[in-house]
């Protein structure tokens, strides 16, 4: 994977600014 | 554990409120009732897309096979999936490959997660109605059809990192049914590019997220300007296009040699050589079918002799290099 750190924060990222999920709980 | 209960109560409820109005058989309603105590709530986890030079990008998947969601899913894919693909496989095609015919290769951003869950439902209803003869397909009315989509939609969960979300926009596409409304608003939202190229007699095919269409009618920026009123118009497909006299297209190179088709096997420049595909189980049966149809595409795909012979060594090799015997 090269960077695991940079996978994280790029999952992190992802899911926090995709405009198809949002927070239930 | 108290939220997701709560959901397949409701989930429940609505289906016993179906069965009340006689929308579902029993047989029916008890085949899709929620049991709590074996549904999981689905995770979200990624897997590296290398195929970008000096950059990771991720493909999210959700484990779903466990979810509340997973039995009405299974049953409206097997109901839709066959209508579907009898109705989106028509090709309207004249073969006029001129010498200055461009190609192009579109591929779709957000094929899993296209619209809002209202828009969706609306786009399958409205294309069911368009292509049944009655409102029934299957002896499911198109009403309940939407019912249950409104049931499997809304109800779809999953867990990151100590949070359950929501999808807003589309179905975890670890479910084959979202495959097959990805493609039924894709068909329907492809009506306005065939418009205008049926009356070029050009060509136009799709497979998935993936399209290869030809255009005779103008230059490259004409082509450009008309994709563009296209995005204007309908913001929620997200799409990237390559226009070029030759274009990568799934795993064939097409060209155009002044007036001619040729076409070869293309393979992405960042993907390791000599790899079977990974499968689990049979991997020995799957990669013996694998060589067979990896060879009948082959057949399919190459212009020339010479390419063909290249792509059999190259595909023996493959199996060699892994261990297996021709």
């Amino acid at each position: 994977l090269g960077n695991c750190q940079e996978f994280e924060t790029k999952a992190y990222d992802y899911v926090s600014k995709s405009d198809a999920y949002k927070v239930l709980l | 554990q108290t939220e997701l209960n709560q959901m397949v109560e409701s989930m429940n409820l609505l289906l016993e409120s179906l069965k009340n109005h006689e929308s579902l058989n029993v047989d029916l309603y008890s085949g899709l009732l929620v049991d709590a105590s074996i549904v999981k709530l689905p995770y979200l986890y990624f897997l590296p897309d290398v195929s970008k030079e000096n950059e990771i990008s991720l493909v999210p998947y959700i484990a779903s096979q466990h979810s509340a969601t997973w039995r009405i899913s299974k049953y409206l894919n097997e109901l839709l999936r066959p209508f579907v693909d009898k109705i989106v496989s028509t090709v309207f095609t004249k073969r006029e490959l001129q010498s200055t015919t461009l190609f192009c290769a579109i591929k779709i951003t957000n094929y899993h997660k296209l619209d809002i869950h209202k828009n969706m439902i609306d786009t399958v209803s409205y294309f069911l109605e368009e292509n049944l003869i009655t409102n029934k397909l299957e002896q499911v009315t198109i009403q309940n059809i939407k019912n249950l989509l409104h049931i499997f939609l809304y109800n779809n969960v999953f867990y990151y990192k100590d949070q359950i979300y929501t999808l807003t926009k589309g179905s975890p596409n670890t479910m084959p049914l979202a495959d097959t409304l990805s493609n039924i608003y894709v068909f329907v939202w492809q009506k306005q590019i065939l418009k205008q190229l049926q009356l070029n007699n050009e060509f136009f095919g799709r497979y998935k997220d993936q399209i290869f269409l030809t255009w005779s009618n103008g230059n490259e920026e004409q082509l450009g300007s008309f994709l563009q009123t296209i995005r204007d118009k309908s913001p929620n497909v997200q799409f990237q296009k390559l226009i070029a006299s030759s274009v990568p297209f799934l795993n064939a190179f097409v060209q155009n040699q002044n007036g001619d088709l040729f076409s070869r096997i293309h393979r992405h420049p960042l993907i390791q050589g000599y790899s079977l595909p990974y499968e689990v189980g049979h991997a020995k049966l799957v990669h013996s079918d694998w060589l067979r149809s990896a060879l009948i595409r082959a057949v399919c795909y190459c212009s020339s002799v010479e390419d063909f012979n290249l792509e059999r060594i190259y595909l023996e090799l493959t199996c060699l290099t892994n261990g297996y015997s021709l």
